[in-house]
């Protein structure tokens, strides 16, 4: 989703 | 991916491993701290909330399920497996490990990404896995002779998140915009907490002598 902060990583 | 965050996944696979293996065969925590097992399944309960929402990919979701089951199937173990909670010994495990989580909460609450409920979450999570170690290394420095299985299983632990550093440091270099100052300066407090286990752990394999922890 827009503007969420995505974590890519574990 | 790069080569550093794969390598820090497999060793933090590796770890989980080592305390799956030394559990389930020979029926035994002696040594294992049942508190940083606990802040371990929160940490991952608290960080993956978006495992059903945002998909990555099929490694993200599988090393996921495989960090959540192994964590809470290994509290379950020690909490309530006949034989192997009898090897665990409450009188030493005692950090008040929820002392912790407060703290972690708090500093969530006013250092995050966004203040959503998930970002908050994800924050807290940072924080308490950087201090989640901290009853298993006072649970070491009490624990007269610490068996290969535990020291590989603590080493792997501190390793892992060292070799994420080193993943950070490549992606800052690779990628524009890539700073996150909540994961960097916790994972270096996390690999900082670990540098006199391992100065200990590499003295006793360089000296072939039994891993023992200063009082």
């Amino acid at each position: 989703p827009l503007g969420e902060p995505m974590h890519d990583e574990l | 991916m790069n080569i550093f965050r794969l390598a820090g996944d497999m060793t933090h696979l590796a770890s989980v491993l080592v305390l799956l293996l030394k559990i389930h065969t020979i029926k035994s925590c002696a040594g294992i701290s049942l508190k940083t097992q606990e802040l371990y399944a929160l940490v991952f309960a608290t960080r993956y909330l978006d495992i059903f929402t945002d998909f990555i990919s099929l490694y993200n979701t599988t090393m996921k399920l495989i960090f959540l089951g192994s964590s809470f199937s290994i509290v379950w173990y020690i909490r309530n497996h006949k034989i192997v909670s009898r090897s665990y010994d409450k009188s030493q495990d005692t950090f008040r490990h929820y002392f912790l989580i407060i703290p972690c909460l708090l500093l969530a609450l006013l250092v995050n990404e966004k203040f959503t409920f998930k970002e908050v979450m994800w924050a807290f999570s940072i924080y308490l896995e950087a201090v989640a170690i901290l009853p298993q290394l006072v649970l070491l420095q009490r624990t007269r002779n610490i068996d290969n299985l535990t020291g590989q299983y603590v080493f792997l632990l501190g390793a892992y998140r060292a070799l994420y550093i080193l993943n950070w440091i490549y992606r800052y270099f690779t990628e524009t915009h890539y700073v996150h100052w909540i994961t960097w300066v916790s994972g270096l407090v996390q690999t900082l907490l670990y540098a006199d286990f391992f100065y200990y752990y590499f003295e006793s394999w360089k000296n072939n002598k039994k891993l023992q922890l200063p009082a």
